[in-house]
């Protein structure tokens, strides 16, 4: 059966500390700046 | 279970680069005055897709005034972008295009082109000169004398003026006016334009010779004329260039406007 996980135990799991290292993926846009921004 | 969409295109993901560079070559491509604009960034990209190897891609990117003129025959690798302290300027394009079996076609362009703020200049740069309007007097009388100057010097063809491409007024120190314009070479010499200058016409398109020049004009501390102006030398026409118009702003192409 598919119990819904109670908001403090889901809370819990996103407190779950990143591995060391860890670097959020970079949002895919907007991209990079070839020369410089104005 | 369906296949899981494709991940969204990154921007600088190399089919994103691919699409952003067959847009520029085409505004550059389909722009009729002003210079080529490089890219500076890739703002977004939306990928559409319409069936097997058919994607509609929209783009949005933004670009940056370089020093070539636009009828200038250097490739735009080898055209450095104005830096920020010349008063850059920047263009924002919303271009669409198709891509069937990895070819890329632009479907519409609409670009919009603006000065940086002077503001934004003068606090970085409180003494570089800010971008004027090209129909200042002061910008025009420059743009006259130095025409007129190099007519009067030149034993080649008469020249007349295209468009003004860009002018800057420096206050202090001294008091200078610096302007770029095109021009077009005539039928006339510069010999025979003193006998009748209405006579002299520009070339016709499969003769067309066109060239830049840039002149400043220092009134302080001391008056002073500098001008030098080149000729790119005959080349095959783009399809259709109209010769003047008003340079600063890129316009959407007629008929092809991103709907």
């Amino acid at each position: 059966s598919v119990a819904k996980r109670a908001v403090a135990v889901a809370a819990q799991h996103d407190k779950v500390p990143r591995p060391v290292g860890f670097v959020p993926p970079l949002p895919p846009c907007p991209g990079k700046i070839r020369h410089f921004d104005i | 279970v369906p296949a899981a969409p494709p991940a969204p295109l990154g921007c600088d993901d190399p089919e994103s680069e691919a699409a952003a560079e067959a847009a520029v070559n085409y505004i550059n491509g389909h722009s009729h005055h002003g210079y080529k604009f490089a890219l500076n960034r890739i703002e977004d990209i939306r990928v559409v897709p319409q069936g097997p190897n058919n994607d509609i891609i929209f783009l949005e990117l933004d670009l940056l005034e370089t020093r070539c003129h636009i009828l200038s025959p250097t490739p735009l690798d080898n055209c450095t972008v104005r830096s920020f302290a010349e008063h850059a300027v920047e263009g924002d394009c919303d271009v669409k295009l198709q891509r069937v079996d990895g070819i890329l076609s632009v479907l519409a362009s609409k670009c919009h082109s603006h000065a940086d703020s002077s503001e934004d200049i003068l606090k970085v740069c409180p003494d570089c000169p800010l971008l004027a309007s090209l129909n200042n007097t002061e910008v025009l009388e420059t743009v006259s004398a130095a025409l007129n100057d190099y007519n009067s010097k030149t034993t080649g063809s008469y020249l007349r003026l295209l468009e003004i491409g860009r002018a800057q007024i420096q206050h202090h120190p001294g008091h200078a006016v610096a302007t770029e314009f095109a021009v077009g070479a005539t039928n006339c010499t510069a010999k025979e334009a003193k006998a009748n200058v209405e006579a002299c016409q520009l070339l016709p398109k499969d003769q067309s010779n066109f060239g830049f020049c840039t002149a400043v004009l220092t009134k302080l501390p001391s008056q002073d004329l500098q001008v030098d102006c080149q000729l790119y030398g005959h080349q095959v026409p783009a399809p259709d260039i109209p010769l003047l118009s008003r340079p600063g702003v890129t316009y959407a192409h007629p008929g092809q406007d991103t709907s």
